[in-house]
């Protein structure tokens, strides 16, 4: 008998162990991971540790999880992840359980402000998260103080405003007292729509380099890949859309996107890393085959999903 | 309409269009 591997892994709204072989594979354990929560959108999730040089890496499917960097520990820690994201919500996202962990994700992303969200969206997303907790307003259980324990708002809205953390919580009130009847998996799904149109939503980013040297940001999404300037994650300056590129590849730290017109020069930027250029790479055939799957018929397996969700 | 409207919606997040002599320019120029 081999002697079992323990790990961990943590989705987002649970904390699971298994034991796996020593040649148990990625793929072997997302799927156990994934069979164990109930989900069936599997395309957009992924396995993320922390590997022995101190990088957030996504685990390979193809290779054996012992070979892949991760931290010798007992038990292997991983974190189950939303690793792509759809170009619309209310369009794509088929199952509840996806809608969930796709909500308590993005919301973590806003309150540690990964995500920039401005004060205004905040109040009103909150809401969306208090009717999904609590569901309608009532004001004999719901009485004052009722969202004292929350944590409900990016600290930084807290700190840069006036308003006391009573005054915040008395707008936010306010608007879920409107939400009134929405069920807690729409009012997830409302949370997510406003979330999506959020700047820096489901954007990658990377520090790289032109050939001056100049520090910049790259960001990878659903669509493509943008260029922001260093102080400004806000508005991308220079975007490439899938539909415009031919062909990606990287050599060391350098690069190369090449564009659909041949006659157009290739556009090449640097990384500090030859493990950086890995994962934009990866990163980018994620989201293309993504991109390409959407704009084909729904597999069979899509559109029975859909079905029961109808149901 | 409504997906063309969220479609537009999302587009504005994006970067404005422009020729790849002009995404050069703009790149080496930061």
């Amino acid at each position: 008998m081999p002697k079992m591997v323990n790990v961990r892994v943590t989705t987002m709204d649970a904390e699971l162990e298994f034991s796996i072989l020593p040649s148990t594979t990625g793929k072997q354990l997302f799927d156990q991971v994934s069979r164990t929560v109930g989900l069936r959108e599997l395309w957009y999730f992924g396995l993320l540790f922390v590997n022995n040089k101190g990088f957030q890496t996504w685990l390979k499917f193809d290779k054996k999880v012992i070979s892949q960097e991760v931290k010798k520990e007992v038990p292997l820690q991983f974190r189950f992840r939303a690793k792509f994201y759809p170009e619309d919500v209310a369009e794509e996202l088929i199952q509840e359980v996806t809608q969930k962990l796709f909500f308590l994700q993005v919301k973590e992303d806003i309150l540690t402000d990964e995500v920039y969200c401005p004060p205004e969206s905040a109040v009103l997303l909150a809401s969306y998260s208090v009717q999904a907790k609590f569901g309608d307003f009532n004001k004999e259980t719901h009485q004052n103080g009722y969202l004292t324990n929350e944590r409900l708002l990016p600290k930084r809205v807290l700190d840069q405003h006036k308003l006391s953390k009573e005054q915040w919580e008395q707008r936010i009130q306010t608007w879920h007292e409107e939400h009134r009847a929405m069920l807690k998996e729409d009012a997830m799904l409302e949370y997510l729509k406003i979330a999506q149109d959020l700047e820096m939503y489901g954007v990658n980013f990377f520090d790289i380099k032109n050939r001056k040297g100049t520090e910049l940001w790259l960001g990878v999404d659903a669509l493509g890949l943008n260029i922001y300037e260093k102080g400004d994650r806000l508005t991308p300056k220079i975007g490439f859309p899938w539909s415009e590129i031919r062909n990606i590849s990287f050599n060391d730290k350098k690069f190369i996107i090449k564009p659909i017109d041949k006659k157009a020069p290739d556009f090449v930027f640097y990384a500090p890393r030859l493990g950086m250029n890995k994962r934009i790479l990866a990163l980018c055939m994620g989201n293309h085959e993504l991109y390409m799957k959407r704009r084909k018929p729904d597999t069979i397996e899509v559109q029975q999903m859909k079905t029961k969700a109808r149901e | 309409e409504a997906k063309e409207k969220a479609h537009a919606k999302r587009a504005k997040k994006r970067a404005p269009q422009m020729d790849w002599d002009k995404k050069h320019q703009l790149f080496s120029n930061f």
